[in-house]
């Protein structure tokens, strides 16, 4: 019996919740 | 209330529609109750976290990053028409703190509170070195090109005699050494070719505000003037605010709705433009 970690694939994209998307500019 | 029951907020998505339209009811309601400055747009939602409220409804507290416009409170136009202002202009933020209420699917707002701060000379340096900076609204030269804006404006005002009514914003420039300046103004009941002592005039009962744009260019021997105003058209008569301490010329930036609001006979209910008159 082999005992190990499953193979992971890429990871997704990861969502951030906060802060949400820029609609102008960032100072 | 039972230990670990209503005590724990929902986490929603910072883009997520539910907190846009909070988020958009909160815009409108800062921008509804500013009595002084540029109508502010939103630019990014910081944070959001929904609270259930008993018996029913739910508490949104929000942390808003917003952006100065060019348009002006008194000015008319909807927000959502108003172009934000550049970094090479010298660009504003406010940061705000909200908390609204959910009921019944309609927002109501409980609490707000907005500080605003121009960008940094460095990060305007970084974009656009040889652009002017912001200058204090006191200095000399600023007071000075607004006085001799409004001076030329009334010279050729064949109507109301008009008052300053808050210096907004002003710039200095090197070469040619200039002042740029905005301010807002407001019709008296005096007549502009006819004004002896501005100090006895009186603003109009039905306010008739105007946003003035000028340069004022030193030069040998003298100086030079540019100015044009646009004139919005009357606001109507309202009453006046209650005699409670409130009614500053100047309003702080923080909103409580919870308190009786400044004069509201100062706020723009209008959506025509006159103007610009020169």
């Amino acid at each position: 019996v082999v005992v190990g970690l499953a193979p992971t694939g890429p990871a997704g994209p990861v969502v951030r919740p906060c802060p949400g998307r820029i609609r102008h500019f960032k100072i | 209330a039972p230990p670990g029951l209503g005590l724990v907020y929902r986490e929603l998505n910072c883009d997520d529609p539910e907190t846009e339209e909070a988020a958009q009811v909160a815009m409108d309601y800062v921008n509804a109750h500013l009595l002084q400055g540029y109508k502010h747009i939103l630019n990014q939602i910081d944070k959001v976290k929904v609270w259930p409220r008993r018996p029913t409804g739910e508490l949104f507290e929000l942390e808003l990053d917003t952006l100065e416009t060019i348009c002006h409170v008194l000015d008319p136009t909807p927000v959502a028409n108003c172009t934000v202002r550049q970094l090479t202009e010298h660009a504003v933020e406010g940061d705000c703190d909200f908390r609204l209420l959910k009921l019944d699917g309609q927002f109501a707002v409980l609490f707000a509170n907005c500080d605003s701060s121009p960008d940094s000379a460095e990060d305007v340096r970084k974009v656009c070195p040889d652009c002017p900076l912001l200058a204090p609204l006191n200095d000399t030269r600023v007071v000075h090109a607004v006085e001799a804006a409004l001076a030329a404006f009334n010279a050729q005002s064949n109507g109301s005699y008009y008052q300053i009514v808050e210096v907004s914003r002003a710039q200095l420039a090197p070469l040619p050494p200039s002042t740029y300046v905005e301010f807002a103004v407001a019709a008296t009941d005096c007549v502009a070719k006819e004004v002896t002592d501005p100090a006895k005039c009186n603003l109009l009962a039905e306010k008739q505000y105007g946003f003035c744009k000028a340069t004022l260019t030193e030069k040998f021997g003298g100086e030079d003037v540019a100015v044009t105003c646009t004139v919005f058209q009357t606001q109507p008569v309202v009453p006046q605010p209650q005699p409670d301490g409130n009614n500053v010329a100047v309003p702080p930036l923080a909103v409580d709705p919870a308190a009786p609001q400044p004069a509201p006979a100062n706020l723009p209910a209008a959506v025509r433009v006159v103007g610009p008159l020169v």
